[in-house]
């Protein structure tokens, strides 16, 4: 996935099965972010990923004020090319077992 | 301790933990 300056990690081992996970974000070079960024520390959260959509979530983000608002699409990307890396992940994984 | 719960109006709860130096890039 292309370097956001956003990190986005899985904060529990995915057991391939909830839908719901934990995820972990923070800021890793705020240089790449537009607006000044207040550093708050890594923002742990969970995520359904079948029910919900990355950008809303940085949404809440920016409303929380961990951002501004210019910032609110790389913050949603970061979380997007996570989700779908975590995904991808599970699916090969149910294909390998067939 | 330094962690600190946040609760979205949408009712989503954010947990702010400060990151570990040993994750940060150099800047």
């Amino acid at each position: 996935a292309e370097d956001t300056g956003v990190r986005v990690e899985l904060a529990e081992e995915d057991d391939g099965k909830k839908t719901s996970i934990a995820l972990r974000l923070w800021v890793e070079d705020q240089k790449k972010l537009k607006g000044k960024y207040k550093d708050s520390g890594a923002i742990e959260f969970t995520f359904d990923l079948n029910k919900e959509v990355p950008e809303a979530v940085a949404q809440e983000m920016v409303d929380s004020g961990f951002f501004l608002e210019t910032d609110m699409k790389i913050v949603g990307k970061s979380i997007r090319d996570r989700v779908a890396l975590i995904k991808w992940r599970r699916e090969r994984t149910i294909s390998r077992g067939k | 301790s330094t962690t600190t719960h946040v609760v979205t109006s949408a009712g989503r709860r954010f947990i702010v933990s400060p990151v570990p130096e040993s994750r940060l890039k150099e800047q």
